[in-house]
């Protein structure tokens, strides 16, 4: 299940259509203050089914809609695919005949949600269920957020059992 | 379940009691349940002790030792069971440049069991990346990709991407 | 008193106003009170428009952005009532390095009203310190101070300290 | 009221007597994680009259002394002086007379704590009064510990009200 491309339109503040292809084992972005390095994380959580519009940064979730800004107006909705790569067979068997598992995220203004795993519409809970096998929801050790990093430590002995929960 | 929690447990532990002296050039850290006969509510406390020091109370310790000692936990969760990839954004803001390095040697050991994708300002973190991508904002409030650039190309040839 | 809080809001207010498309080249910054009625009691907004952007909610701020905005209100004030000294601790982590040029010029700036201590791992920064004071743990546990390197001696001579 | 010199003994991770002089207008200090800078800034503080022990990164206060390493015992004290230029004259009138004003903290493992004013000794309400005329009070915008610096921006409308009332 590791990532392989990922896709965003009208997501925060990637308007036009943005496909970044990870294929190499280490992958670095980089680029100045408010440029865009840390809503690619947001729209990674968000296409996994994360469901707090405060831990995407926003008040509401329609705030990771591009907003508008000088040279554009604003966007109808936001669109994250992520393509995962099932060839080591780590997704719950009824993916198991496919090669890649592409899932797809969609939001329009007037607060139409869809979701969709290899262009075929699902419930979030049949998202949720993809991501909980493998290791890789949203809430593990497998996301660590800016400026977030001290947290593990600081934080209380009982909110560390949840990560070793995660593990187990 | 019970036995669960206490395998998963000492297998991390097992993993933190190692990467530690590694991440701090020595010392001693491992983990504790703070209720041993509860494992069903218990808490993990966390014990560290970085080389020539006394045992630290977390609060005191230094914005690089506390970054440090995440990353061990991070990691030894990662290393009893991986997950297919890994974000880290900016982790590495509060380290001197000899834990950044150390830190990106670990990052290129688990590469045998996960994918990293880093977000960073840190030129060393740049430096041993297999690839760069590039975000700009060139046209303000609009993010774009730039270039790729690939690690083992001396030339860093830059493709702009479509 | 009322009157009082009321000069210094708008005073402060002014800096700010002036000191934001310095530290952001462009955009819009200003601060706003809660509640207008009751300066005994109202709060401080602040809102910050980066160049070409729309207003944003503090929270949705970058990393960075929170920082020179952060710093934007901190010398806003310190030009309305300057304080004979000004201790800054890594506050430049999350900038890249084209902001942390234009910090530490500003901080160059500043220096007609106040002195200024910072700690950092950031080369930008030391190299446009007056002087470096380097503390170390030659003996584990043990802070000691090593080397004092004054800026202008292009030696950069060590004279080991005591 | 310009820093001139900190000197410490026993205070935290610096066990032996350690003298920094501030005479120039920017003055860096660096290092590798953990060898004491950030205790240089919790000496300032704690000699400036801060009462929490917390806010020291300790649980109580004598967390600020020495507390021995696999080399040193504990320390039995931990002091920290304070010199200030007063030639700018910003100190309140009674200490008019002083081109340097050195203040002292003194704690011992028995509890005992002092406060000292070019030797003499006083009580912490001598030394907050000397700052509060300054605008160099230890609660004011003039100290920005580590990690701190975007809470300035995340704080509630009404706490930034007091950087404001501090500055009035
Ligand atoms: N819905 C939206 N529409 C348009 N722009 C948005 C939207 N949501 C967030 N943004 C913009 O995205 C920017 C923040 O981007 P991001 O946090 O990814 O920056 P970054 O590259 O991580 O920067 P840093 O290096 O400072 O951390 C903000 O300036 C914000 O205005
Ligand atoms: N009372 C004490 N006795 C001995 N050592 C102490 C005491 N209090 C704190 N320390 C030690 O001081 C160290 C932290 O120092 P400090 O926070 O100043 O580091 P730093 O140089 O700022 O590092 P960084 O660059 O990571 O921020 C800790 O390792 C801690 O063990
Ligand atoms: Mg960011
Ligand atoms: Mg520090």
């Amino acid at each position: 299940m590791k990532i392989r491309k990922l896709e965003l339109q009208g997501f925060k503040s990637f308007v036009d259509r943005t496909v970044l292809t990870f294929e190499h084992d280490v992958n670095a972005v980089v680029g100045p203050n408010g440029c865009g390095k840390s809503n690619t994380v947001d729209a990674i959580r968000w296409c996994m089914g994360e469901q707090s519009a405060r831990h995407l940064r926003g008040k509401s979730m329609d705030d990771v809609i591009f907003n508008g800004s000088d040279t554009r107006p604003q966007h109808p909705f936001a669109e994250v695919t992520l393509t995962f790569d099932n060839r080591d067979g780590l997704a719950p068997p009824e993916f198991a005949a496919y090669a890649e598992i592409a899932v797809t995220r969609k939001l329009t203004r007037d607060g139409n949600s869809e979701y969709l795993i290899n262009r075929t519409p699902v419930r979030l809970m049949d998202v949720t269920n993809l991501f909980l096998g493998s290791g890789a929801g949203t809430k593990a050790y497998s996301i660590v957020e800016q400026g977030r990093v001290g947290l593990i430590v600081t934080s209380k002995p009982e909110d560390r059992r949840a990560l070793l929960e995660e593990a187990a | 379940s019970r036995r669960r929690f206490r395998e998963t447990f000492d297998a991390v532990n097992a993993h933190f009691q190692e990467l530690f002296p590694r991440l701090f050039r020595g010392g001693k850290g491992m983990l504790q349940l703070t209720d041993d006969g509860d494992l069903l509510e218990t808490g993990v406390e966390i014990v560290a002790q970085p080389p020539g020091k006394k045992l630290i109370n977390l609060e005191a310790m230094s914005g690089g030792e506390k970054t440090l000692t995440a990353v061990t936990l991070l990691f030894a969760l990662f290393l009893h069971r991986p997950s297919p990839f890994c974000l880290l954004d900016e982790v590495e803001a509060a380290l001197d440049e000899a834990n950044v390095i150390r830190l990106v040697d670990l990052v290129r050991d688990l590469t045998k069991h996960s994918q990293f994708i880093l977000i960073t300002h840190n030129k060393r973190t740049m430096s041993m990346a297999d690839v760069l991508y590039g975000v700009t904002m060139q046209e303000p409030g609009v993010s774009k990709l730039v270039s790729v650039k690939l690690r083992q190309d001396e030339a860093l040839q830059t493709t702009a991407v479509a």
